[in-house]
């Protein structure tokens, strides 16, 4: 489904290790500090080779629906996903 | 590129389908997922080795939606597949919702994606260049698939680089470097190993090779010939006749066969209706007295080869040959004029036979393939096992 507000990029920036899991959770949605929110945006930007604006632009959510692999874009210690 | 931080100890990996996808064959799926491993073969000693039960290093399956590793998958669209690191197992679950394909530019191709999650499984996370197949975005068929410089230099950082000229051992026809490797039968009236030279090789819907000299045929398994062959195709094939021309089977099954003006047309063993008919009725804008057939892994289309020239038919096109052709054959750079046989292996690689010799193509670079040894290749012993 298109990418088309707010909550539903910032579980997909947490999906993808732009923003902690935490943000996963719809009832947390919207916790985020501006300069968390922000620099997940301008990450995710920088990552992609879009205009970094930090801001929630039409490219950005364009590029969010595009079909993709599942595996985080930002894999950190947090990917404690094991096989079983 | 981005490396995840694990890595196999071992180069020879091994792996095995749990779960098949619901709408592609099985024999096809095996062919683009041995593709999609050898493509990190390329570069690297790295072996994949196609394993049916018991322990593996990377299972496969094709899920849908919740799938018991707390990473559901979402419907069509959206996330196509994921994978896990070496650390975490390397198992890759594709999403069985998508509309998975082979060489067409409709759903999403399989090859492609499964390409990307290996690289995952050997310890690769994604590239933020948009070229690299590590790139986490689908980009769409590309017909002709090209490993990005980036990819090669992430695989090579962690397996490093290539130092056996033999391509992967998962790749048929065996090599004879391979300790385990036992000669297989020689036919048994060895006349193949005298004059190889083949009529057509085709594969059948079930996935097995066959090859048609004169009013013979021999049927080839993964290591060997078949005992007891050749055997006469009036047989197995009745109501066809003896040195055809060539033979392709088409992805509804159906095998066809060409000689002279005329064609025929099986489902198996069965004559599949009132054959022969002229070529010129079933198959317009394809010449008579052909050299060879295929269908190609690189698109799905059908080829026709004669003398220095080739045809593409779609069937699902009108007219179904462009006014474009007919082509050179030196367009599939280092294939000969004059072929004698083509085939589409269901190892995914795409072959060439002419006299005693055959040549392995490259898909992606679009021209035979260079290994040690070179092709051509004697096809007594590589096909027929002979010494």
């Amino acid at each position: 489904a298109p990418v088309s507000t707010t909550s539903q990029a910032e579980i997909y920036l947490s999906q993808f290790g732009y923003l902690p899991a935490s943000a996963r959770n719809p009832a947390s949605s919207g916790l985020q500090d501006k300069h968390t929110w922000v620099s997940a945006i301008e990450e995710f930007q920088n990552f992609a080779g879009l205009n970094v604006t930090g801001e929630l632009d039409e490219e950005t959510m364009k590029l969010m629906s595009l079909p993709r692999c599942g595996v985080r874009d930002r894999v950190g210690s947090s990917d404690t996903r094991s096989k079983r | 590129y981005a490396l995840q931080g694990s890595r196999w100890r071992v180069k020879n990996l091994t792996y095995k389908i749990s779960k098949y996808p619901k709408r592609l064959k099985r024999v096809d799926v095996d062919a683009e997922i041995a593709r999609a491993f050898a493509v990190w073969s390329e570069d690297t000693d790295l072996t994949f080795t196609r394993k049916t039960s018991g322990p593996v290093h990377i299972e496969i399956k094709f899920v849908e939606s919740e799938h018991g590793d707390g990473d559901a998958f979402d419907g069509q669209g959206g996330t196509l597949a994921h994978a896990f690191f070496p650390v975490f197992g390397g198992d890759a679950h594709f999403d069985d919702a998508e509309l998975w394909t082979i060489g067409s530019p409709r759903g999403t191709n399989l090859f492609q994606v499964a390409a990307h999650e290996f690289g995952h499984s050997l310890g690769l996370s994604h590239s933020d260049q948009s070229s690299a197949l590590m790139a986490p975005f689908y980009r769409g068929f590309e017909p002709v698939f090209k490993l990005d410089e980036d990819d090669k230099a992430a695989i090579q950082s962690l397996y490093g680089r290539k130092t056996n000229q033999y391509t992967p051992t998962n790749v048929y026809p065996p090599s004879t470097q391979r300790p385990s490797y036992t000669p297989p039968k020689v036919p048994l009236d060895g006349s193949v190993c005298k004059d190889s030279k083949v009529d057509t090789i085709f594969n059948s819907e079930n996935g097995d090779t066959f090859a048609f000299k004169g009013d013979k045929y021999y049927k080839l398994t993964t290591d060997s010939v078949e005992e007891g062959y050749p055997k006469l195709i009036s047989k197995n094939w009745p109501g066809l006749p003896a040195n055809i021309d060539a033979a392709f089977t088409y992805k509804n099954g159906k095998t066809y066969f060409f000689k002279g003006t005329q064609y025929w047309r099986y489902h198996g063993s069965q004559m599949d209706g009132a054959y022969p008919k002229e070529i010129s009725e079933g198959f317009t804008g394809i010449p008579d007295h052909l050299d060879a057939a295929m269908v190609w892994g690189g698109n799905g289309k059908i080829y026709f080869f004669k003398g220095s020239k080739f045809w593409r038919f779609d069937p699902a096109k009108k007219p179904p040959v462009k006014a474009s052709y007919p082509k050179p054959i030196s367009n599939w750079e280092g294939v000969p004029n004059n072929l004698d046989a083509a085939l589409r292996y269901t190892n995914g690689y795409t072959y060439f036979f002419k006299g005693d010799k055959y040549y392995r193509f490259h898909d992606a670079r679009f021209a035979v393939d260079t290994a040690t040894p070179p092709f051509p290749r004697p096809t007594a012993h590589w096909w027929f096992g002979c010494k």
